[in-house]
């Protein structure tokens, strides 16, 4: 039987930010990523939720290493669009389902829930697409979040497994 | 020269649900997604960013022919744990950028936002995968956005480029 996840993924050395409150007109997440661009930091996942009230958050990892650049040319863009602040994590991994046959993940988005709630890990970001299901969580969660996605999708455990990318 | 983008698709037959006040504890992302996953409803968009004050939004898309079954299963949910309110949206448009090409898309997701900035679309919700970013915009905004994203992409206008996977 083809099961829909092919594997699971870890990435430890990541850094979450966030810009909270940022006018929820065109224009400004350009100048958040702009900066970014700018000094060709690398990013790993963005997210953006609706907004409320005019305003919306939007986070995004990037390798801690990159971290304190990421700050500087936030902030910076933060004050120019009058976001209201900009909160980062250094604590968390990334822990993903692969698979080709994820197409309208209901069922194994369902069930990667499922295993992280089981082993008691917090879900603190939520990016998917026909590929990939991605939760954020606390570093220290990371191994425990890895192995029960291992055991609810029937994937080997073997070092392959823990790449990242 | 290879562009890391190879193509940007459109998917206008979509809605968005958002629960709104999830309390932010192992266990309730599962709650909103068994109900969904019970009745079989296909979600695209899977979206949460960091909670506040112990609540998070979450938010996911379905095909507009699913919004009523979706908002069943969603409200039970949603009181089950204590959620603030379910909201959705009927006239949204989801565009995407997809390339092979894209790892730590930071040059990609900036000129996206660039195009959209320029077009004056409003960016809803954004989410990313290495091999895709998409962003949620308004649906009688659909066209501008595929059409500017094209242009600033260097991709055909062709018939197959307007495919929604
Ligand atoms: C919040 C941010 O995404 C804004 N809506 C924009 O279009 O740039
Ligand atoms: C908000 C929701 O994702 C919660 N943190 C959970 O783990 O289920």
């Amino acid at each position: 039987e083809t099961s829909p996840v092919s594997g699971a993924t870890l990435t430890r050395d990541e850094a979450r930010v966030t810009v909270h409150g940022v006018p929820d007109v065109p224009g400004t997440s350009l100048e958040i990523f702009s900066g970014i661009a700018a000094r060709k930091i690398s990013i790993d996942m963005i997210v953006q939720n609706v907004g409320r009230h005019g305003r919306a958050d939007i986070s995004f990892s990037v390798p801690t290493s990159e971290l304190s650049a990421t700050l500087e040319a936030v902030r910076e863009a933060a004050e120019r669009i009058g976001a209201e602040r900009v909160t980062y994590d250094q604590d968390v991994a990334k822990v993903s389902v692969v698979g080709l046959g994820m197409a309208k993940q209901t069922g194994v988005a369902h069930q990667m829930f499922r295993a992280l709630a089981d082993a008691d890990v917090n879900i603190q970001m939520i990016t998917t697409s026909e590929i990939k299901i991605s939760a954020l969580v606390a570093r220290d969660a990371a191994q425990t979040a890895l192995r029960t996605v291992h055991r609810v999708f029937n994937l080997e455990s073997t070092p392959s497994d823990a790449k990242s990318w």
